[in-house]
């Protein structure tokens, strides 16, 4: 639920709502991934440089369902629905427009709930591996999940070889919507 | 008062999951 701000509100107190938001989403996300089968088992260090690098991408992929690619809006938690274009005005322009493909192709794939939240998992675990210390476990863990992941799917579509590897083309979509974009936005913190 | 701090996301994201973790020690 992240309300966009009425016009008469200042882009800094836009900014700072927005900053505020994410900040129950980014928690959502640490306890989604303490749930991930064998995730607390890693080394802590490790759980935490892969939420650091992973929870942009996770998000991501959980905004999905907010954007409507054919209408080209975003519906919030609460019920607030806006164009691309009023949301273009906060400067967000060419993050939106990645994130309506993204949804776009994603959301082709007709993904089922459980189906989606095995994904995050994989796009945690898939995660910028710079600082991990104990590198094996967190292959092994990604391979477990992704063996999950492909037995869930070909057991659910056993005619539909192509959706799988369709899938986990999505992984390098998010990280370069990582690399362009998480070290871009601005975000206001207040202490 | 409340002092604004500009910051990536990114490191907005680390800065909420190291609170979390820190908490939980």
């Amino acid at each position: 639920a992240c309300p966009v701000a009425p016009s008469s509100r200042s882009s800094q107190e836009v900014w700072e709502s927005f900053s505020q938001c994410f900040t129950p989403a980014v928690k959502e996300v640490v306890e989604f991934a303490k749930s991930i089968p064998g995730f607390q088992s890693l080394e802590q260090h490790d759980q935490v440089m892969l939420l650091k690098s992973g929870t942009f991408q996770v998000l991501m992929v959980r905004f999905c369902s907010l954007f409507d690619p054919k209408e080209r809006t975003v519906t919030f938690l609460n019920g607030q629905t806006y164009s691309l274009a009023s949301l273009r005005a906060l400067g967000m322009g060419c993050l939106l427009d990645a994130m309506f493909d993204f949804s776009e192709k994603l959301g082709q794939l007709g993904l089922e709930p459980d189906e989606m939240a095995l994904f995050m998992a994989v796009v945690l675990v898939s995660a910028d591996r710079s600082g991990i210390v104990e590198v094996a476990a967190v292959e092994q863990l990604q391979e477990n999940l992704i063996k999950a992941l492909r037995s869930l799917m070909s057991h659910r579509r056993p005619d539909d070889s192509t959706l799988f590897p369709k899938l986990l083309l999505r992984l390098p979509d998010l990280r370069t919507l990582n690399i362009q974009h998480s070290d871009k936005l601005l975000a206001f913190r207040i202490d | 008062p409340k002092t604004h701090r500009v910051m990536t996301l990114a490191d907005h994201i680390s800065h909420i999951i190291t609170q979390d973790f820190a908490r939980n020690q």
